[in-house]
């Protein structure tokens, strides 16, 4: 898979993981 | 305890399905496999015992940076894992749910996104080596500081350096569970 695609996907876990721990 | 348990759940199954539908869809739609992170399980066995194996391997040299560590940091605080004092609170719902959260959610979902997506994504830019020390320092990063940084550095070399030998996420899943669950025993006793 392209490094872009999987760079892409780890960062949309890691915000959500930050934004959601502290949204919550 | 029972509530904040459900909570870190919740955030870390739900930032998973984020990421893995924001994977599966730009995979798919430029024809590659997601599943070429390293989802492929066979032969289990043999990945288990890979994950055993790493999880030996890896009791020495984490010992002997936990110990290095809390010398070189003696005079500054770090935080506790939040788990731990959930833990010995000895409350069964909340050890039930604390051994879900550290010995089945996180290392599914940390190993897919550390040593999945972010660690092939630097290996298709740079080398294996820069790749394995920049994802461990940053999986390190992001845990209590700065006496845990170098006991899970090289806790996640290691996982990333099993990614790497067996082509398969699933011994660094083994590796990560057993390593946790038996850090949570420790702490139970």
């Amino acid at each position: 898979i392209s490094p872009t695609i999987l760079l892409r996907a780890f960062l949309s876990y890691f915000v959500s993981f930050i934004i959601l721990s502290v949204v919550i | 305890g029972v509530q904040d348990l459900i909570i870190e759940l919740a955030v870390m199954v739900l930032s998973a399905a984020i990421g893995l539908s924001t994977l599966w869809s730009m995979a798919g739609s430029n024809g590659q496999d997601p599943k070429a992170i390293g989802y492929k399980f066979k032969p289990a066995g043999e990945n288990v015992l890979w994950g055993l194996g790493g999880f030996i391997a890896s009791l020495p040299l984490v010992a002997a940076m936990s110990l290095l560590s809390n010398w070189a940091f003696r005079r500054i605080h770090t935080p506790e894992q939040p788990i731990i004092p959930m833990v010995s609170s000895g409350n069964a719902a909340v050890v039930a749910l604390a051994f879900i959260v550290a010995c089945v959610a996180a290392p599914i979902i940390e190993e897919t996104f550390f040593r999945g997506t972010l660690y092939n994504a630097f290996r298709g830019k740079t080398g294996t080596w820069p790749s394995v020390l920049a994802t461990s320092a940053l999986f390190a990063a992001v845990h209590p500081l700065p006496g845990n940084f170098l006991p899970i550095f090289t806790l996640a070399c290691i996982l990333a350096i099993l990614r790497e030998r067996t082509g398969s996420l699933l011994p660094g899943m083994v590796c990560h569970s057993v390593f946790n669950t038996s850090s949570l025993i420790i702490a139970l006793l």
